[in-house]
């Protein structure tokens, strides 16, 4: 059992380091299990990241988009190394910008060959890598209802 | 694709039959505030088997049946039910497609299927676990959640990584 | 003390009933304390709001973004009724939609008649309605750097 | 307006003396992930006396000093400097304009300084509360928090309105 933790630990590590990498373009992430030395409990695992450019510094410090990016790459981790059959993504972009949302895009496409990802968002980047596209709206009378949109119907505001 | 279909039927603002028709690759699903993407994200943990009200803000088994609204009436139950694609045998269960299917009513008591027939929560945990849908933090990443792993203390972290990993 | 917190109080509470009806374009909403009689500790303050069509449910059950117009509609009440000088807002409108943002928009300008605004947003909508936009970016040095920017400056992709 | 300026230098990412001119209405910032905008907004609340390291997202005083980068070496000092507009005299001091400014060092301290001039914290926060400016949770409304309000216990959220009503 312990032994098949560390494996798959040290693969996530690997793989955290190369998606941080291409999420940040740049900069280098870790894993690490705390060895008890640095005054932490022995057995938890650390996060280390360092943006491109930027000094290693503690994980509170680092911007709210920074955060959702590092969270985003260490699911991918996971599920590259682990693949579960489909996942549920709900607004894990809502705090990106512009060219963090294109990285984060892409690397969804490319893990989507192995992975059906249900991915709800108001971004249009997001939603242009989209092999389907449903709209959920809410009628008159409070109910939900649900359409299939292709690309050129959703709305072209600041947000979809 | 695995995931082929979630039909609801009364699960918060579902109130009337409704269908989505999963393809492989990525779905999209936008649409304005409170319309009920959420909603729709908090019935696929609940047919997996949710327990945790927090996880799908309720407070109590029975907050997930459509309350009604202005113009319509309260209903007395919810359904959910995923179709799987068992194409591999992925599942570990002797069906080429299998629904997963889950009802809530008024009482508060939780009815679960297996391809439409009755089944205990217990036959479903082990249905989804031997097809790695156990782990419901990796398949259903909740609205506001993606950076929780960020705040949490080291020894949180690993709970969590043993159970995903 | 406690006559003004109840004048303040009824008046904040009028504004928050206004707000939501603003913000949500409908419905109703209402500030409450608490007499003890439901089970809560006495003196706690309730929030209600019931969205447009909707029936009045639990705070918990209100989707990101109505969580997020509701908190506007507070500070707004708070603001209008005990004014402060200045305020800083820092991303408030990210979990808004497009409809949605241009009514906080709406509503803020109103507001910046008699508060000044310094307005953190990666939302076209909002910053529509900025008298000033300044443009914050990362040199490679990994230091912050400001720059005065107009309208016309602001990449025009899915978040500015 | 009341907002004039606000210089930072030092402080978390503004390595280099840098200056927002603020002029009255609505001030639009904007700038990708990590730039230092919340950093800006951070440099508002500490210079108006912050003493909580969560709320300043450090966990000790000389974290906002910039701890340098892979191009530049850490610094020494932080400081920021707010100026505000006391044409009606909102701010209890005889002054037209008003400057209020916080340095931290290394060692842990921190000084305080209106118009230039060495204060003590509690001079600041009295300064400060005459102009309504005492209230930091309706002056500084961090990322992420706009909805805290809603996730409060109904005594939490009284003692909120207490200080800012
Ligand atoms: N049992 C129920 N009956 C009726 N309405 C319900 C029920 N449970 C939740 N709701 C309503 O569902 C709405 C929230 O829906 P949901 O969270 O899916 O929105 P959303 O589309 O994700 O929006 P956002 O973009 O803001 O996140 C709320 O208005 C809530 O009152
Ligand atoms: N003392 C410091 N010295 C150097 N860098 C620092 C210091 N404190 C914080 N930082 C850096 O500042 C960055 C965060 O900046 P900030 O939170 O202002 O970003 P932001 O512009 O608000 O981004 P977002 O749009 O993602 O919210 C982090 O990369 C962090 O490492
Ligand atoms: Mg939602
Ligand atoms: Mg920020």
């Amino acid at each position: 059992i312990g032994e098949r933790f560390h494996t798959a630990f040290a693969a996530i590590g690997r793989r955290f380091n190369e998606y941080c990498r291409l999420l940040f373009a740049g900069g280098s992430a870790s894993l690490r299990v705390s060895d008890g030395t640095d005054g932490e409990a022995p057995g938890g695992i650390e996060i280390v990241v360092q943006p491109p450019g930027k000094r290693l510094q503690r994980l509170s410090m680092l911007s709210g988009g920074e955060r959702a990016l590092t969270g985003v790459a260490l699911l991918f981790s996971m599920l590259s190394v682990n693949p579960v059959p489909f996942c549920i993504l709900d607004e894990v972009d809502a705090a990106l910008d512009e060219a963090n949302i294109g990285r984060f895009a892409e690397a969804l496409r490319t893990l989507s060959a192995q992975i059906d990802f249900v991915v709800i968002t108001h971004n249009r980047a997001t939603i242009e890598v989209a092999d389907t596209i449903y709209g959920v709206t809410m009628t008159d009378a409070a109910v939900s209802r649900v359409l299939s949109l292709r690309l050129a119907d959703v709305p072209v505001g600041a947000t979809a | 694709g695995r995931l082929r279909e979630l039909r609801l039927h009364g699960f918060k603002t579902f109130a009337d039959p409704t269908r989505f028709v999963f393809e492989p690759g990525i779905n999209a699903v936008i649409g304005p505030n409170g319309s009920g993407k959420s909603n729709m994200a908090d019935a696929v943990r609940w047919v997996l088997g949710e327990q945790s009200n927090r996880s799908l803000r309720t407070r109590r088994g029975d907050d997930v049946i459509f309350t009604g609204s202005q113009q319509r009436r309260p209903q007395g139950m919810a359904e959910a039910i995923l179709t799987l694609d068992n194409f591999d045998g992925w599942l570990p269960i002797d069906f080429g497609e299998v629904s997963i299917g889950r009802r809530a009513y008024r009482s508060g008591e939780s009815e679960y299927l297996i391809n439409g027939a009755p089944a205990r929560l217990r036959d479903v945990v082990e249905l989804l676990a031997g097809g790695r849908l156990g782990a419901n933090e990796l398949v259903v990443v909740g609205q506001g959640t993606v950076d929780a792993a960020l705040s949490l203390r080291p020894e949180e972290r690993r709970q969590l990584f043993e159970e995903a990993a």
